[in-house]
């Protein structure tokens, strides 16, 4: 399925973008 | 207070985003952060199309934090 293939990527860009944001809070003092 | 956190953590990074205040989040502001994270053009337009839930090209501080809740809850899960 297409859809559920798209939906299954953006969530790995979203816990991407969250993580990376994330660890640029606790990588700067 | 799982959910305190997460409220302060998606304002925190809403502001990251929205650096002029505005109140809500445009696509260029998004692809500011370009020059921060390590992630591509591409990646931060699909998140911002991931979170504009009504499309309307701005994200609004509620859609970014339903948003961020899913990614929170599902990290502590």
């Amino acid at each position: 399925d297409p859809n559920m293939k798209a939906g299954a990527t953006s969530e790995g860009v979203l816990a991407n973008f969250f993580n990376s944001l994330l660890s640029k809070k606790t990588g700067s003092p | 207070p799982g959910q305190l956190d997460m409220l302060k953590k998606a304002q925190e990074f809403f502001q990251t985003c929205d650096t002029e205040g505005k109140g809500f989040i445009a696509k260029k502001d998004m692809q500011r952060l370009h020059n921060e994270l390590p992630l591509s053009l591409e990646d931060l337009e699909d998140v911002f199309d991931t979170l504009d839930a009504d499309g309307n090209g701005f994200l609004t501080p509620e859609e970014f934090t339903s948003g961020f809740s899913h990614f929170f809850f599902s990290q502590n899960n």
